[in-house]
């Protein structure tokens, strides 16, 4: 993404697996 | 226009394949380590491993749903290596530091290794 501009995000990005159902 | 960069996705993805481990859920190799039974992604093994690349990539091994190591691999080292390709921490201390870098060398992980090697001469020069 040479170029293009960039926006970072911190935060989560998917969902999380839990420990156990 | 512009791209968004979720930094922390690399590790959010890990931990749920670490999650996916812990409860046994699509796992689709079991390695036995000297008795000692693994359960494990093989994507995640090929990824990490020299060792498991060379094995699995060869059309005949592709559907080896268990696979027993050498006898000589130490079962601690395995242990610790498989957790560390599931969470990028390497739990070194003097007790495990040289199996863990003759496991690493068995499995092909020379970054690893160099850094057991170095960890070990650090300790000695204490």
């Amino acid at each position: 993404y040479e170029g293009v501009n960039t926006i970072k995000e911190r935060g989560r990005s998917i969902h999380e697996i839990p420990r156990q159902d | 226009d512009g791209c968004i960069q979720f930094t922390r996705h690399a590790g959010d993805v890990l931990l749920n394949f670490n999650r996916l481990r812990s409860r046994n859920l699509l796992t689709d190799v079991t390695v036995q380590v000297d008795g000692q039974i693994f359960h494990t992604h093989k994507a995640i093994l090929v990824a990490c491993s020299g060792f498991f690349y060379s094995v699995f990539m060869k059309p005949e091994n592709a559907s080896l749903s268990a696979i027993s190591l050498d006898p000589k691999v130490d079962p601690k080292g395995f242990s610790l290596l498989l957790d560390f390709m599931y969470t990028s921490i390497l739990n070194l201390n003097d007790t495990v530091a040289l199996t863990t870098l003759n496991t690493a060398i068995y499995l092909q992980m020379e970054h690893v290794a160099d850094t057991c090697h170095r960890f070990i001469k650090s300790r000695h020069q204490v």
